[in-house]
């Protein structure tokens, strides 16, 4: 494993920490779109289906729990807990779960390595992980609240998507036969969605000041 | 070519 790789997944554990201590402390959801954190729990649970068969590492497979049992995690506070879901803003939250689900599916079902359940749905994780971030754009738009955590939250997960990219270059010139043109695309697509608002932070960053998006 | 390449990142 590169150093690109291992800081990946560490921005991308803090950025699924962060939240979940965030709801756990200040037993608030405010901000933070439910339809993200079901499609990131979606798209762990049909990733890792072969996290009991195909053994890779004690590292990979403690990793997978943990984004499995957090995102889960997450979406049992926004769901269920009495006093969180109370902060959840419902109404603003409203981007339809299949608008993305769908699409993603039947491009699965199209492009993939190979036509049998396991390689369709773990093409299909890659792709709805790339779009899982658009409800919860869309509603930071929309409340245009958005507290350091929430913030730093999508940062984040901004951070460990550029974290891969350059780990995928990296292993692009140092792994013989290393080509991967679906996650490749799916990932370039997925960390150009954060270039928007990385251009907002960073210039809230900047200035000192409160992140505020335009309307 | 992919099983045991792309399969060993998260």
């Amino acid at each position: 494993m590169n150093i690109f790789r291992f800081a990946g997944d560490m921005t991308h554990l803090a950025s699924v920490l962060v939240l979940l201590l965030k709801i756990h402390t200040i037993k608030s959801c405010a901000g933070v779109s439910l339809k993200t954190q079901e499609l990131y729990a979606i798209v762990f649970a049909t990733r890792y289906l072969d996290i009991f068969t195909d053994f890779i590492s004690l590292y990979n497979t403690f990793m997978k729990l943990v984004f499995l049992g957090s995102s889960f995690s997450i979406v049992w506070y926004m769901r269920s807990h009495k006093i969180v879901r109370r902060s959840y803003d419902k109404d603003q939250d409203t981007f339809r779960h299949y608008f993305l689900i769908v699409p993603c599916l039947l491009l699965a079902m199209i492009i993939n390595e190979k036509f049998t359940f396991r390689e369709v749905l773990w093409t299909f994780s890659l792709f709805l992980e790339a779009v899982a971030i658009l409800p919860q754009l869309v509603l930071l738009q929309r409340t245009r609240n958005i507290d350091n955590l929430t913030g730093q939250y999508i940062f984040l997960l901004g951070a460990y998507r550029a974290f891969y990219i350059f780990n995928w270059i990296y292993r692009y010139f140092t792994e013989p036969h290393y080509v991967h043109w679906i996650p490749w695309i799916a990932g370039l697509l997925q960390t150009l969605l954060y270039g928007d608002f990385f251009y907002y932070y960073f210039h809230s960053w900047k200035n000192n000041k409160k992140l505020q998006l335009p309307a | 070519a992919r099983s045991g390449v792309t399969k060993d990142e998260l």
